[in-house]
């Protein structure tokens, strides 16, 4: 459902986070 | 007792846990924004996008947790997500927030579309968390092993999760005996919540998808 998507969305980012800082 | 490893290991993760919050600007909202299901909608919308970039940033300083392989990283928040904030909520709701914020919630919660054979078992498990009157400490490692289930889907690499929750199992097992010393069955009570959020979670899916149609 869309919204799983959503959340895999939300979660890459908030992962990738680490990356920039 | 507890060793000075373990202690050190368990002050990680609440630290991380106490740390990690929804921002002030999202939950005062909560008082603000006027009273329709569409907005309680958008508010709630909004809530769960937040505490997912919350519980990220606790599951990132999970000893262990970045040595994982990236796509299992992902697996492991994607599958334990819901289950995490629905445990997190629970504790929100159970330590009164100050002048009726949980009130607020609640009501808003009740009026936001979602449908109401899933209020129920939602605020039965609300009432249940709330009756086990957990410490910090245990609210933060219960997420932590919530989040280090190895059987969630797409999940490859079983045994080092399992590596990682093994211990946080052990310290959290300690803790109960350390706080609840006249309640020698606490400790399977609060895994026993875990079955519980399961269902939720089952519940969850089925509940988006009537709620989007609301």
């Amino acid at each position: 459902p869309a919204t799983n998507l959503g959340l895999e969305d939300i979660i890459r980012k908030a992962l990738m986070g680490n990356l920039e800082e | 007792e507890i060793t000075k490893e373990q202690q050190a290991f368990m002050k990680v993760i609440v630290d991380s846990y106490n740390r990690h919050q929804i921002p002030q600007d999202v939950t005062k909202k909560l008082l603000q924004e006027q009273y329709s299901a569409e907005e309680n909608f958008i508010l709630l919308t909004e809530m769960a996008t937040s505490q997912v970039q919350v519980l990220v940033e606790f599951t990132k300083n999970i000893p262990g947790f970045l040595s994982l392989d990236h796509e299992d990283q992902i697996a492991l928040l994607k599958g334990s997500a819901v289950e995490a904030m629905f445990l997190r909520s629970a504790q929100v709701l159970s330590t009164k927030m100050p002048n009726g914020h949980t009130e607020v919630l609640e009501e808003r919660i009740r009026n936001s579309g979602i449908s109401e054979e899933f209020m129920t078992p939602m605020f039965n498990f609300y009432k249940s968390i709330g009756k086990l009157h957990m410490v910090q400490e245990e609210q933060a490692l219960l997420t932590a092993v919530t989040i280090l289930t190895p059987d969630r889907p797409f999940v490859k690499d079983h045994p080092a999760v399992e590596r990682l929750q093994e211990p946080m199992l052990e310290v959290l097992r300690k803790l109960c005996a350390l706080h609840h010393p006249r309640e020698p069955q606490y400790f399977a009570r609060l895994l026993g919540r875990l079955t519980e959020l399961r269902t939720l979670n089952h519940y969850h899916t089925e509940m988006l998808t009537s709620w989007r149609m609301n």
